[in-house]
């Protein structure tokens, strides 16, 4: 799954996802990625985050929309990103799950569990993209 | 030095052709050859929701690692179907695609559910229609990765799929080491 996050150069923020989802669903499965605030969610007063994992649990926590509106009452990315793993993780301990946050300003982080995830990033006069792998929590 | 325009996208590897994409958008430097005048999302002025759209979109023509775009994920019936979103964070408006069938340009729909509609989620064959209306071609979405994976999970005696107090029981250990478990 493909989850995206972009801020241009006014400051606006949109984010979105794009997967053929996970594979010998049941057909007529939808998972996460469609789901504003599970796979995707962006706020130009606030930042932006993405997320991937096992998306018929992500799906019932909105861990986008959750680590936004953290951001919103004041919380740091790494934070947000790692309060909203740590919400899934505490119902379902076997959950794999990544979160890339990033807050208006341009700060980033993840937050990962299940296993080691990584985001790509890329940014102001950067020749190439950059990887940042996130330890499970 | 400002950190803008910035892309941030999960995973890495082959994923970065689509960070690079979404960069390059709001660079100004997009790589998309088709005539801008007949693209109804041009990117000669290209916003975040553009970058956004041009990420999703080089990510499903490469179909970065198999999950995303056609050809990958098989479902029970062997079919690939396809989600997409796009949320724009200055309006909060959304377009999304779930369960999308026979179309690869998923993000290129929701662009259209976002823009075109005042929806924010089409579904199954009732997308696959909108977006036929909109001129996207209907084609089949499978490849020879995904039909070998199929024939594969249907040839085991234990079927490790996302089914629930039926038998063969999917959280067998048994099972459940015969696959790697699929996720989004």
């Amino acid at each position: 799954t493909l989850s995206l996050i972009a801020i241009d150069a006014r400051g606006n923020i949109a984010a979105g996802t794009t997967t053929n989802g996970a594979a010998h669903k049941i057909p007529g499965r939808a998972g996460d990625a469609a789901i504003p605030g599970s796979g995707a969610y962006a706020d130009s007063d606030v930042g932006a985050c993405g997320a991937t994992g096992d998306g018929d649990i992500m799906m019932r926590f909105l861990p986008c929309y959750q680590a936004v509106e953290s951001m919103r009452r004041g919380m740091a990315p790494r934070d947000a990103a790692r309060d909203a793993v740590a919400r899934m993780a505490a119902r379902y301990p076997g959950v794999r799950a990544g979160l890339v946050v990033v807050s208006r300003d341009g700060v980033h982080a993840g937050a990962a569990c299940g296993w080691e995830f990584q985001y790509a990033w890329r940014g102001g006069g950067m020749e190439r993209a950059e990887v940042v792998v996130v330890e499970a929590l | 030095p400002s950190p803008f325009p910035l892309v941030v996208n999960t995973w890495a590897g082959p994923f970065t052709v689509a960070t690079d994409a979404a960069f390059l958008a709001l660079a100004g430097n997009s790589s998309s050859s088709s005539d801008p005048s007949s693209d109804p999302f041009s990117l000669s002025a290209a916003t975040a929701i553009d970058a956004v759209h041009a990420g999703c979109t080089a990510c499903e023509a490469a179909r970065c690692d198999g999950t995303v775009g056609p050809g990958g994920s098989p479902d029970e019936a062997c079919e690939t179907t396809l989600d997409a979103l796009l949320i724009d964070g200055r309006t909060l408006n959304v377009g999304a695609v779930a369960g999308l069938r026979r179309v690869a340009a998923a993000a290129t729909v929701a662009r259209h559910v976002l823009e075109l509609t005042g929806h924010s989620l089409l579904v199954g064959d009732q997308a696959t229609a909108y977006a036929v209306r909109h001129g996207l071609a209907e084609e089949n979405l499978s490849s020879a990765e995904s039909r070998a994976a199929c024939d594969a999970w249907r040839a085991r005696g234990c079927l490790p799929n996302f089914r629930a107090g039926v038998v063969p029981d999917p959280d067998d250990p048994e099972c459940a080491a015969a696959a790697p478990r699929a996720h989004d």
